[in-house]
């Protein structure tokens, strides 16, 4: 599920 | 990270760059929409509050202060030092017509019901937004200084870029972010229009844009 990767883009 | 993502960030500091130092060396902010560099302000301000809870490289960290610093900078050139020349006039847009279903929207579509991230897609769908204000203002006064449309082309650039770097993460590690790729697919068809008068009328050397 998406919000489990880190929000590694700006 | 790969080359389409670096070179859109890349772009997207040029942008902001270009931007801030054509109002600084002008010292004047006229034809551009303070407005749309509030609604970048605070599309930095909700997406980037994960600065200080998650570590994600030196170059993220970096790039996030550097944003955040220019756009703030950009907001106080036009609404304090080069205030004279704001044309509140012509940077009319009804921006609580995004801001509202903007806001809406990021607490009915989420990935996760807790602040930072209602927040952070909040962002994602304000920026898809955020440029409006400005092509609104540019529609209003029917011209653009070739300068401002050159931010614009770095802008669009940037989020083209993005769209590549979408599909190559999706192709090598089967990355998909529907909540920013929807948004930047939204974000990136509302610069074609422009992308069309640059090509076709800035790029021919006519210098400043007139639209018809």
């Amino acid at each position: 599920d998406p919000d489990a990767l880190p929000k590694d883009e700006l | 990270m790969n080359i389409f993502r670096l070179s859109g960030d890349v772009c997207h500091l040029v942008a902001i760059i270009i931007l801030f130092l054509k109002i600084w060396r002008s010292k004047s902010c006229a034809g551009i929409s303070g407005k749309s560099q509030l609604l970048f302000a605070l599309v930095f301000t909700t997406r980037y509050l994960d600065l200080f809870t998650a570590f994600i490289s030196i170059y993220n960290t970096v790039m996030k202060v550097v944003f955040l610093v220019l756009a703030y900078a950009t907001v106080s050139l036009i609404y304090f030092r080069f205030r004279k020349s704001y044309d509140s006039e012509s940077d009319s847009f009804r921006v609580e017509f995004l801001l509202v279903p903007v806001a809406g929207l990021s607490f009915l579509e989420n990935y996760s019901f807790t602040p930072l991230e209602i927040l952070w897609t909040f962002s994602i769908y304000l920026e898809s937004v955020a440029i409006l204000p400005q092509l609104f203002m540019i529609t209003k006064t029917g011209e653009a200084e070739s300068i401002t449309t050159h931010y614009l082309f770095f802008l669009g650039l940037y989020r083209t870029l993005y769209l590549a770097n979408w599909v190559w993460r999706y192709h090598e590690e089967g990355f998909f972010d529907q909540i920013a790729v929807v948004s930047g697919v939204v974000q990136t068809i509302f610069y074609c229009d422009f992308f069309y008068l640059y090509f076709t009328r800035v790029l021919r050397g006519s210098g400043k844009m007139t639209l018809p």
